[in-house]
C-alpha cells in the first residue's frame, strides 16, 4: 500500500522536525505511482502531485505522526480538497418539471442509473417520468420499460422511428400534462467523437433545456475518461456525473480525472445492479479508495 | 515524435507516457521502456525514429499470440462461452460472431444465458434475426445452466455448427456470480467433454488496470481462451491487453470497432501497436 511504500521512503529520518524537498521529492515518486495504477490520468497525476510538492516541502510533521504519514495526511486532504467542496445534489427547477438527462459512453450504465435515479427521487416524495430516448441499441426502450415497472414509474416512449428530440419535447409536454415534476432522460450510449451523434445530444438540450445533465461513467475507465469528459463538457455543459460499478474493486481514479478536467462534482455513485444500489458521492471514502 | 530527435532522456519519458497514456500501465511501461534502453545501447542505435520503430516491434512480440483464430472446425457443433464485466460488449460482439459464421457458410444457435437483465433475452433477439441464428432462451429468471444445456441439445440435433452462449454481465468480485459461470461451464462440459471449444473474455478498452484482475479472476474461474477488445473506435486505446497477454498468455483473438454487426475485426499485433502512436 502507499503507506507502506512511504513508511520505506522515510525508515532513514527519524523525529525531523520539517519534512525538505529531497524527502518530499522522493515521496512523490510513490504517490505518483500509487495515482497512475488507480488509474488517474497521467496529467492530472501531474498537476496533482505539483501541488502536493508545493504543500509539503517545509511541512511541519505532526508530533504524532511520522513523515510519511504526514505526506499521506497531506496528499488525502488534498484529494477530498479537489474532489469535493461542491453542490452535489441534483438542480431542481424552479418551475416543474425538473428535466435530467443522462448521457455517456456505450454501456456505462445511463439505462439502470436512469432508473435507480428515479426510485430515488420517488422515495423523496417526487413524481418522476423516465423517457426512453435510446432509439438504436435493441430492446433499449424494452429495457427502460422493464426498469420502469419493476419500480413503478412510469416510462414515456415513442417507439424507435422517431427522432430522439422529438421524444424529449412530446415527454415534456407529457410530463405536464400529467403532474410528473421530474422528467429522466434516458440517452442512447455514444462515443465523443461522433459528431453527429453529440449533434443530436445537443439538439436534444437546445430543445428541452435540461436543468441537470449527467455525465454517467464506468469505475474501472482509465486513461481515456479525461477525453470523454473534457469532449462532453464541451459539447453540452455538465452540471455532474455519476460513477458507476463502484461495487468492483476498481481503485477508480476516473473520478479525479473527471473533476480535474470538468470542475464538475460526482453526485451518485453506482454500487450494484439493482434499482436501489445508488449512494451519495463521498470524496473521503473515494479519495481513500484510490490511494489503496 | 519528431525525427530529429534525439534520443535523450525527454525522449524516453515521452515514450514512457504515450504507454501510460495508453492503459498500458505504469510498472509495465517502466520496464518496456527499460529494457528498450538496453536494447538500443546493445546495438548501438542512434535515431531517434528508429528507437521508436524498436519499441512497435517489441510490443507486437508482447501481444502475438500462437492462435489467433477460433478453433471451431474439428468440433460440431463448436460451443463459445462469452464472458465479462456488465456493459462491455458480450451481446453485441455475439451478434457480430454469428454474423461473422453466417458469412462462412455455417449455421449457428445463440443461447440467451442472461436470463437475469432487464431485456437481455429480447436484445440477444434481435442479434440472432439479423444474423439468421436459431435462438434458445428461456424464461427472465430461469437457471442460465439449463438455458446452456438446451442450447447444445437444440443443436446436436438440428446439425447446427456453432453454439454462442451469452451470459449476464458480472463483477469478477462476486463469488457467487462466479460460481454461476463455473456451473454453466460444467454443464456444458458433461454434454460435450472438451466443451466450450472457446471461452472468450470480452474486455472494454476503455477499461484501465481493473483489466488485469479481470483477466485474472475470469481464466481461474471459467480458464479463457481468448479476449475480445471492444470500443477501439473510441479514442482508448486498449493498452492494458500488453499486461494480459504477458503475464496469461491470453491472446487478443477479435477487436470491436462499431456497433454495427460487421464491425468486428481479427486482432492484428501490428495495426493493433501503430493505432497506440497516433
Ligand atoms: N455491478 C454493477 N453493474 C451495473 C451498475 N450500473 C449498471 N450496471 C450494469 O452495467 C450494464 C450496463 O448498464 P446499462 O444501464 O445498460 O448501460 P447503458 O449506459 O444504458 O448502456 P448503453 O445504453 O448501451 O450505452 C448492465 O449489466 C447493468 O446492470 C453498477 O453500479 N454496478
Ligand atoms: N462504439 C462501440 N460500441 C460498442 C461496441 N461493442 C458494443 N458496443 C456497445 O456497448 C453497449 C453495451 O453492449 P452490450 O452488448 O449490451 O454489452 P454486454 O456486455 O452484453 O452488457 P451486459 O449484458 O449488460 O453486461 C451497447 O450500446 C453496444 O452497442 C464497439 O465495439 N464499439
Ligand atoms: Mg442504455
Ligand atoms: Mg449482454
Amino acid at each position: 500500500s502507499l503507506s507502506e511504500k512511504l513508511q520505506n521512503t522515510f525508515k532513514k529520518l527519524k523525529g525531523k522536525g520539517k519534512l525538505s524537498e529531497k524527502d518530499v521529492k522522493e515521496a512523490m515518486r510513490e504517490v505518483r505511482m500509487a495515482l497512475l495504477e488507480a488509474d488517474v490520468n497521467y496529467k492530472v497525476v501531474k498537476d496533482f502531485v505539483n501541488k502536493v510538492k508545493e504543500r509539503a516541502v517545509g511541512a511541519e510533521v505532526l508530533k504524532s505522526l511520522t513523515p510519511g504519514q504526514q505526506v499521506i495526511k497531506i496528499v488525502h486532504e488534498e484529494l477530498i480538497d479537489l474532489m469535493g467542496g461542491t453542490n452535489s445534489s441534483i438542480n431542481i427547477a424552479s418551475k416543474p418539471p425538473t428535466i435530467i438527462m443522462m448521457v455517456g459512453l456505450q454501456g456505462a450504465g445511463k439505462t439502470t442509473t436512469a432508473g435507480k435515479l428515479g426510485a430515488n427521487l420517488k422515495k423523496k416524495g417526487r413524481r418522476p417520468l423516465l423517457v426512453a430516448c435510446d432509439v438504436y441499441r435493441p430492446a433499449a426502450i424494452h429495457q427502460l420499460e422493464v426498469v420502469g415497472s419493476q419500480i413503478d414509474i412510469p416510462v414515456f416512449s415513442m417507439g424507435d422511428r422517431q427522432n430522439p428530440v422529438n421524444i424529449a419535447k412530446a415527454a415534456v409536454s407529457h410530463a405536464e400534462n400529467h403532474g410528473n415534476d421530474t422528467v429522466i432522460l434516458d440517452t442512447a450510449g455514444r462515443l465523443h467523437i461522433n459528431e453527429e451523434l453529440m449533434d443530436e445530444l445537443k439538439n436534444i438540450k437546445a430543445e428541452v433545456k435540461p436543468h441537470e445533465i449527467l455525465l454517467v461513467v464506468d469505475a474501472m475507465t482509465g486513461q481515456d475518461a479525461v477525453n470523454v469528459a473534457e469532449q462532453f463538457n464541451e459539447a453540452l455543459g455538465i452540471d455532474g456525473a455519476v460513477l458507476t460499478k463502484l461495487d468492483g474493486d476498481t481503485r477508480g481514479g476516473a473520478a479525479l480525472s473527471v473533476k480535474a478536467v470538468t470542475g464538475c462534482p460526482i453526485k451518485y455513485i453506482g454500487v450494484g445492479e439493482k434499482l436501489d444500489a445508488l449512494e451519495d458521492f463521498h470524496p473521503d471514502r473515494m479519495a481513500s479508495r484510490i490511494l489503496g | 515524435i519528431s525525427l530529429n530527435k534525439e534520443i535523450d532522456e525527454d525522449f524516453y519519458e515521452e515514450l514512457e507516457e504515450i504507454l501510460i497514456g495508453a492503459d498500458v500501465g505504469v510498472n509495465a511501461s517502466l520496464q518496456i521502456v527499460e529494457s528498450l534502453r538496453d536494447k538500443v545501447k546493445e546495438r548501438k542505435i542512434k535515431k531517434a525514429d528508429e528507437v521508436k520503430e524498436l519499441l512497435k516491434e517489441e510490443l507486437a512480440k508482447i501481444v502475438e499470440g500462437k492462435s489467433q483464430g477460433l478453433n471451431l472446425n474439428e468440433h460440431q457443433p463448436a460451443v463459445i462461452m462469452v464472458v465479462g464485466v456488465n456493459g462491455v460488449g458480450k451481446t453485441t460482439t455475439i451478434g457480430k460472431l454469428a454474423f461473422k459464421f453466417k458469412e462462412e457458410g455455417k449455421k449457428v444457435l445463440l443461447a440467451a444465458g442472461d436470463t437475469f437483465r432487464a431485456a437481455a433475452i429480447e436484445q440477444l433477439e434481435v442479434w440472432a434475426n439479423r444474423s439468421g441464428s436459431g435462438f434458445i432462451k428461456h424464461q427472465q429468471g430461469s437457471d442460465p445452466a439449463a438455458v446452456a444445456f438446451d442450447a447444445i441439445q437444440a443443436a446436436k440435433s438440428r446439425g447446427t455448427d456453432v453454439v454462442i452462449i451469452d451470459t449476464a454481465g458480472r463483477l469478477q468480485t462476486k463469488v457467487n456470480l462466479m460460481q454461476e459461470l463455473q456451473k454453466v461451464k460444467r454443464v456444458i462440459q458433461k454434454e460435450i467433454p472438451d466443451a466450450p471449444h472457446e471461452t472468450l473474455l470480452v474486455l472494454d478498452a476503455t477499461t484501465g488496470q481493473n483489466a488485469i484482475s479481470q483477466a485474472k479472476l475470469f481464466d481461474e474461474t471459467v480458464n479463457l481462451s481468448g479476449i475480445v477488445l471492444t470500443k477501439l473506435d473510441g479514442t482508448a486505446k486498449g493498452g492494458v491487453v500488453f499486461g494480459i497477454c504477458s503475464e496469461m498468455e491470453i491472446p487478443v483473438k477479435f477487436i470491436g470497432i462499431g456497433e454495427r454487426i460487421e464491425d468486428l475485426r481479427e486482432f492484428n499485433p501490428e495495426n493493433f501497436v501503430e493505432a497506440l502512436f497516433d
